[in-house]
């Protein structure tokens, strides 16, 4: 037996957002401890991965470890059936080929209810070494996903280079090229728009912009964005590990006292000067 | 132009 309710449903909502252009089908791993999915997208060049901790639900049960196939554009057509407001039941029995999902109206008078069918997922699991990332840039998720779309105009890549003092998006295509430098900026009162750099040495690396788009679907779930990466290292060395990682942490709208219950990690191989 | 990886060059197939 499973049932996990999340009052705000709307997290939910934004979840399915993020993911579901980027991954049609995926498993959604449930044990006592959450709910999670790794899926890679079909050309295997980036993998989303994606936590909800069992805490972060007003009321979550597991009795055994279960694994939910199923097709997201599905599912996310169905989650938008449930209004910004409502809370979310997510139920599945033992062994069952469906789950339930249940819509309750925040005045409890209205219950909607829906069933997803499943399916049998033969999928692909990339064991994630863990890393420690050489460099690492917090920044304002909307400024992330602004510069992306921006420099989307220009060219197919970006190329972010990093100093101490900031970091540099650029990106180069036929009718030009443009950049957008951001410095670290002091510390502020407002902590949702600071930029934060830490790191061990310089870095310049390229992306394809056409997946860090993707990426910043997620930026509703979180004000900040965290990009992690190491700089290539010379032919002959040992295998590098200069994916980019951009992490979101899902975090409930208590105003008062916000708690971070999950996140969303995108990883990102880079494009290599042949 | 660069040549895009792939993941598999990173992760570990499990």
């Amino acid at each position: 037996m499973f049932e996990a309710r999340l009052i705000q449903g709307s997290i939910l909502k934004k979840i399915l957002d993020a993911i579901k252009d980027l991954v049609t089908d995926a498993s959604w791993d449930c044990s006592p401890n959450g709910m999670s999915l790794q899926a890679m997208d079909t050309s295997h060049v980036s993998l989303v991965s994606v936590s909800l901790n069992s805490d972060g639900f007003d009321k979550y049960r597991c009795d055994r470890n279960l694994t939910l196939g199923m097709n997201l554009i599905s599912l996310s057509k169905i989650i938008k059936c449930a209004a910004n407001d409502d809370t979310i039941i997510i139920k599945a029995g033992d062994g069952g080929d469906k789950i339930t999902l249940l819509f309750e109206a925040q005045n409890e008078s209205e219950v909607a209810e829906y069933e997803i069918k499943l399916m049998n997922l033969d999928s692909e699991y990339l064991g994630i070494p863990d890393t420690t990332y050489n460099v690492t840039i917090k920044m304002p998720s909307n400024k992330f996903q602004r510069i992306c779309r921006d420099l989307s105009q220009i060219g197919d890549a970006v190329t972010i280079s990093c100093a101490k003092d900031g970091v540099r998006f650029g990106a180069a295509g036929d009718l030009g090229s443009g950049s957008i430098r951001l410095a670290q900026t002091a510390t502020s009162d407002k902590p949702e728009d600071s930029v934060t750099i830490s790191m061990q040495e310089a870095l310049c690396q390229s992306f394809a912009l056409k997946y860090l788009n993707h990426f910043a679907k997620a930026t509703p779930l979180s004000a900040q964005v965290t990009l992690s990466m190491s700089p290539d290292v010379p032919l002959g060395e040992p295998l590098l590990f200069n994916v980019c990682v951009v992490e979101y942490n899902i975090s409930d709208n208590d105003d008062e006292n916000p708690s971070t219950i999950g996140f969303i990690r995108y990883y990102l191989a880079p494009k290599i000067d042949d | 132009t660069p040549l895009q990886k792939t993941l598999y060059t990173f992760f570990l197939k499990s």
